[in-house]
């Protein structure tokens, strides 16, 4: 465990106990995307299949079940909650992600590491964790207000794969063999997809203005 | 692509 992947997990975890709070406290999920959180959900059900058969450290088993049960109770509280549902926006929130799933299988089902189901649903997870967020970025362009809470969700979100990206070069210089190819064009892909957001984000931070995303 | 080494990444 080096710095720089301590760091994205600490991030990742954080974008999600953001959400979480706000979900929780304010009993709204306005302006988030229910597809980007179903999305997650199916991310981490399909990488954390090893959970129970690989046994690799406390801290990884820990902060499996935390992503598993946050991202499974998001979809809960916007799909059940009387309160948090009636804040979601579904008529913007448009965007088709079952689109995503499909090409994201069949890329799986072409490029993995093994031809064994466990490897496939790996880089399945990967290919649709890289382009998760779209739903989320497009609903964003959509509802153009971006309250503090959901910018500052998206901003950690982006951040996470920022600092693995990190600590991939960090690996690859220090341990021998360690090569990933899957998971890192995933994950650069990941990371280049939040490219406007985050200047949009640094501009309204430096000029202290409201986060606006041009149309 | 080499034999799959074990996921210690989340």
């Amino acid at each position: 465990m080096n710095m720089f992947r301590f760091l994205g997990d600490m991030t990742h975890l954080f974008s999600v106990l953001v959400l979480l709070l706000k979900i929780h406290t304010i009993k709204s999920c306005a302006g988030i995307s229910l597809k980007t959180q179903e999305l997650y959900a199916i991310v981490f059900a399909t990488r954390y299949l090893d959970l129970f058969t690989d046994y690799i450290s406390l801290y990884n088993t820990v902060m499996k079940l935390v992503y598993l049960g946050s991202s499974l109770s998001i979809v809960w509280y916007m799909r059940r909650h009387k309160l948090v549902r009636r804040s979601y926006d579904k008529d913007q929130d448009t965007f088709r992600h079952h689109f995503l799933i499909l090409p994201c299988l069949i890329l799986a089902l072409l490029i993995n590491e093994k031809f064994t189901f466990m490897e496939v649903m790996w880089a399945f997870s990967l290919y649709l964790e890289a382009v998760a967020i779209l739903p989320q970025l497009v609903l964003l362009q959509r509802t153009r207000n971006i309250d503090n809470l959901t910018g500052q969700y998206v901003f950690l979100l982006g951040a996470y794969r920022s600092f693995y990206i990190l600590n991939w070069i960090y690996r690859y210089f220090t341990e021998v063999h360690y090569v990933h190819w899957i998971t890192w064009i995933s994950g650069l892909v990941q990371t280049l997809l939040y490219g406007d957001f985050f200047y949009y984000y640094f501009h309204s931070w430096k000029n202290n203005e409201k986060l606006q995303l041009p149309a | 692509f080499h034999s799959p080494q074990l996921k210690d990444e989340l």
